[in-house]
């Protein structure tokens, strides 16, 4: 599904290079449930950003569903974006001026989804991150976790072929961690869901049947194995 | 410090009314370390906020450093947040034009600290958190962790008496989170600072001689004793 070959992101702050990406070799097959683990600034956001297709990397190749990405056009971009990659930011990015549901109906609007089918299958993602009395609320008429279950549910709006979650149980407590999970879990094994998971918590990153880690912009390690 | 008596907070969406704080009593001596868990949605953060004098009360008493602050006029309480009370946010609110030493350095230009006292300490505190090679970086050339550290040595910035701090390392690994911790800790039995930390990570709430957890809006246990 995701493929990577010597891929590399510099960013330029005045003079200084920093190397967020280091030369990335990967590959993530379809329906795989991948974990990812590293200290803070090791380039695990960018290397989402880089697979959902929202940065473009400095050299190297990725191709997503067998697709070379650095090819495509904008609008096919946007096309695989919207119906193919679900994403979980780390600061979640709700629209602030809509409501909770209108935040989670608004990837499927852009797909075209009719309104009463929008409507109904966003009542039902809010209901199963345990939303169902929040759904008229502003972004910032809800708590942190709150937030981060809306950005959840929109991430699924579009019943994606690849989820990518970046710290996607942050704000939230470790029974609401638990529940998360296993919908995820539950995705991933009913529907074959591709997922890449980046998480601080050994709790969620363990859980994954493939587990990275990064340090300074290059994958230093790659266990696959029985969940512990 | 800290005292409240019968504190409330209702947030009305719609027609829907909210309890976020159910009648709270609750006193917290000065120099005390105290811990607050939850799960997502119980009240913390609005806890803290009105502690912090960022949002007021519906009902109830507070007192800040023997001030009752309901009494306070504006400018009076402006005073307090900027001199007694340091803050670090759920979701970091860095200032996004300023760049990582110019945000530590905004609370003491507000205090009129001068100019060369203001970068030393600005730079000390960014050292401390491990981010002497980001300062000149923009929030949107940080990582999520970074952002937050940044907002750490924010909130030390004008030495406050008491600390709040809303999921002071939802962002950071957990190597990061243990030296964020040892610096508040350090803070704490050097310097007497008063700390009230939310967070929903055990090993982050565990280190405080006193845990309290909160469940809809009311505090549900209160314990005191040695570290675990
Ligand atoms: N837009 C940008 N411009 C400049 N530098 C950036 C930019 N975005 C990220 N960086 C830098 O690149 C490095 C990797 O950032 P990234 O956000 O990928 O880290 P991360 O592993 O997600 O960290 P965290 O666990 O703190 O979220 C960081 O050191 C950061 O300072
Ligand atoms: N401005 C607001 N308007 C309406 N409701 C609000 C507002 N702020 C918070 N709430 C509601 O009040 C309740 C408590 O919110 P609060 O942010 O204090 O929870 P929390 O314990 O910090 O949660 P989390 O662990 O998810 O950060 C939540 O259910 C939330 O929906
Ligand atoms: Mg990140
Ligand atoms: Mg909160």
């Amino acid at each position: 599904a995701i493929r990577m070959d010597d891929l590399t992101k510099v960013y330029e702050v005045g003079e200084t290079e920093i190397r967020a990406l280091n030369g990335i070799d990967l590959e993530i097959m379809k329906g795989q449930f991948v974990s990812i683990m590293g200290p803070s600034g090791s380039g695990k956001s960018t290397l989402l950003n880089v697979i959902g297709c929202i940065d473009t990397p400095t050299s190297g190749r990725l191709r997503i569903m067998d697709q070379e990405v650095s090819r495509l056009k904008d609008k096919e971009l946007t096309a695989i974006r919207l119906s193919t990659i679900g994403f979980i930011f780390q600061q979640f990015y709700l629209i602030p001026t809509l409501n909770a549901i209108e935040n989670v109906e608004l990837p499927m609007k852009e797909a075209r989804i009719p309104r009463d089918d929008r409507h109904r299958r966003a009542t039902q993602l809010l209901d199963m991150v345990g939303l169902s009395n929040r759904i008229s609320h502003l972004p910032n008429q809800l708590s942190g976790g709150e937030q981060q279950r809306v950005a959840i549910a929109r991430a699924l709006a579009n019943e994606p072929d690849i989820l990518l979650a970046d710290e996607p149980t942050g704000e939230v407590d470790s029974q609401t961690s638990d529940s998360i999970l296993s919908i995820l879990e539950d995705l991933n094994r009913d529907r074959g869901l591709t997922m890449v998971v980046v998480s601080h918590d050994p709790n969620v990153a363990n859980r994954a049947p493939r587990r990275l880690s990064m340090v300074d912009g290059k994958i230093v390690s790659d266990r696959s194995g029985p969940v512990v």
